[in-house]
């Protein structure tokens, strides 16, 4: 691999390098070149394309081990987008939206950001522009009052997807946590039935701090997947890969855009390619 | 912490006897893992630990009674060397209005940002017009206005019809007939790139030549910190930047990594998303919140 033509130390160092660069981080980092370190001694792997190549499918079954997309179920699904400010959930929840309404589902936006500045008036342009109906309230209310009435719309009209917009909050906000975790009981309460997703989303220029944004917010309302955005970027996000492993959450989605059309299934082997581009 | 690490370290490896060149090296591991984990860049991390090494391999380190402190005090010397000693204010036009113009990637903080700016400009006796140059995010401009009002502060729009080199025109222009002496541009986020909105910054700092070009970056950006950076100074004649969301736990190596790049000074820090949460930037304490 890079015109290397043995498995040297310095060959080791040019993926740890890679790879720290790549937002991997550097304990998930050193653990893994420790690991192939080991391979290469064991194996007596002589080749470096071989062990680029080990190293690369080791990666892809990280991020591919039970692995499951994003699926609406035939009942009310609901999914509620969560995560630090400024991430991009507004902006994905138009694009799932677009997704599923292409395929004649009935989709219901419930503007759960009762706090910042301009968020109704946001998802009300998306809502608009997609045809998408919008269940708000005035900005300053309770975010589980929304939820509420939302699930009550959504169950009336016969939905087949609610999708949740809630306020960019930092996972080390405890208040702010609380008030998700309400919003989440609420919608569980009014829709025991209904197909329920957590998303949390994640930005792709995040460094470490993703580690503790995903711990936060599962430890909190139980995330069932990630949203990786901004990856039409030059980040390469590879936190995802310490997040995997660690935590276990799975990458459901990447946004490759700001138009509604820039959402895209995660795909393993595309990431991990990309990561070493 | 990082302290702590080094000294434990130092211990052991003097525990058996007087330290040598590869112990000191051996024990700077920790400080660049302490960096890595901080999220600054890789490359700055490498030239940071061998600057640190040179000064760590003489013998006031290895013959000292303890040698973590004395590494410490290195790390804490040149640390704050790079972030700067200056607390870095603001530029004035000598002719009014002074443009300042904020840009950044997506989600960054520049909306807010501006808010925090005119409250603040308004306390110390300026007089901020807001100007909305995002004509592309949706409700960009409800967003900007919200906060005018919030803060009983104007803000100039021409809707989102017309580009952004007419509406800062057009500000300027507004701002000299209604005696506001500070004009507050906020723009798109937008990708370092792409091309045709780096152009647009480009062709708003070619019209109005803005006192400050502030680079608003978000505190828990990663390696790619340097790529945006590097990037937007490149194109742009950038004098400063605020760095967001302070408020949260990330450590903000970022800051460390633009820095060390492009050289420019952290003018502000935002703290929260209310727009009294802007401070100023204090370098020591950017520095320890790193090394963490
Ligand atoms: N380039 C790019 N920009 C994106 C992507 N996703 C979102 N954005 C942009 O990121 C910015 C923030 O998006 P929002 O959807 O408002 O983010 P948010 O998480 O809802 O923000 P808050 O509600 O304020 O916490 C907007 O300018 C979006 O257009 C993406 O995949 N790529
Ligand atoms: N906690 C915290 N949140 C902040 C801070 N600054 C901005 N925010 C929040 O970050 C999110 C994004 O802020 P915006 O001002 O919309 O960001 P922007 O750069 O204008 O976004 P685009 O115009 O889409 O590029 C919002 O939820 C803000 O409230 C800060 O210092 N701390
Ligand atoms: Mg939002
Ligand atoms: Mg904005």
């Amino acid at each position: 691999f890079r015109g290397y033509s043995k498995i040297d130390d310095e060959l080791f160092t040019e993926l740890e390098e890679l790879m720290v660069q790549a937002d991997v981080g550097i304990k998930t980092t050193m653990d893994m070149v420790e690991e192939l370190r080991t391979r290469a001694r064991e194996e007596e792997i002589e080749d470096p394309e071989e062990l680029f190549t080990e190293f690369q499918e080791k990666l892809v079954q990280i991020l591919k081990s039970d692995f499951e997309p994003l699926e609406l179920s035939a009942d009310l699904n609901i999914i509620i987008m969560v995560g630090v400010n400024g991430v991009g959930k507004t902006t994905t929840m138009a694009k799932i939206a677009e997704r599923y309404r292409a395929q004649d589902k009935k989709v219901m936006f419930a503007a759960g950001d009762t706090f910042r500045a301009g968020a109704i008036e946001q998802i009300e342009v998306w809502g608009q522009r997609l045809g998408v109906e919008v269940i708000s309230q005035q900005a300053g209310s309770d975010a589980a009052a929304v939820a509420y009435d939302a699930v009550q719309a959504a169950k009336a009209r016969n939905a087949d997807l609610l999708i949740v917009d809630t306020a960019g909050r930092l996972h080390t906000q405890k208040n702010l946590m609380k008030e998700l975790q309400k919003v989440k009981r609420v919608i569980a309460q009014e829709a025991p039935t209904a197909h329920k997703e957590v998303l949390l989303v994640l930005d792709a220029t995040t460094g470490q701090n993703a580690i503790s944004q995903a711990e936060l917010f599962d430890e909190a309302v139980d995330v069932d997947g990630i949203a990786l955005t901004k990856l039409d970027g030059t980040a390469k996000g590879g936190i995802v890969v310490a997040i995997k492993n660690e935590l276990g959450l799975p990458i459901k989605l990447i946004g490759v855009g700001e138009e509604a059309e820039d959402l895209q299934d995660f795909d393993p082997d595309q990431f991990v390619e990309a990561l070493f581009s | 912490g990082l302290s702590e690490k080094l000294q434990n370290t130092l211990n052991r490896l003097k525990g058996k006897g007087k330290l040598n060149e590869n112990d000191v090296k051996e024990a700077l591991k920790e400080v660049k893992m302490a960096l890595l984990e901080a999220d600054v860049n890789y490359k700055v991390v490498k030239d940071f630990v061998s600057r640190v090494e040179e000064r760590a391999v003489g013998k006031d380190v290895m013959e000292s009674l303890t040698p973590g402190q004395q590494v410490i005090k290195i790390v804490n010397e040149e640390l704050s060397e790079l972030m700067g000693k200056e607390r870095s204010k603001l530029e004035f036009s000598p002719q009014p209005p002074t443009v300042i113009m904020l840009c950044g990637l997506q989600g960054s903080g520049k909306t807010t940002t501006a808010g925090k700016l005119a409250k603040k400009l308004a306390a110390d006796g300026k007089q901020p017009l807001l100007a909305a140059g995002d004509i592309y995010r949706p409700a960009a401009i409800d967003q900007l206005q919200q906060l005018g009002e919030e803060l009983n502060l104007p803000v100039f729009s021409m809707g989102d019809e017309k580009n952004p080199v007419d509406i800062v025109r057009g500000a300027i222009s507004y701002a000299q007939s209604h005696g506001r002496d500070t004009v507050i541009l906020d723009t798109a986020g937008r990708l370092h790139v792409d091309r045709e909105m780096m152009q647009e910054l480009e062709d708003i700092e070619q019209e109005v030549n803005p006192a400050e070009t502030l680079l608003v970056v978000d505190a828990m950006t990663g390696q790619d910190a340097v790529n945006v950076a590097r990037d937007f100074d490149e194109i742009l004649n950038i004098t400063g930047l605020i760095l967001t969301k302070l408020d949260g736990d990330a450590r903000g190596g970022a800051a460390l990594s633009i820095k060390t790049v492009t050289g420019k000074p952290v003018k502000f820090v935002g703290n929260g998303e209310k727009l009294e949460d802007l401070e100023p930037f204090y370098p020591e304490r950017m520095a320890s919140r790193i090394l963490g």
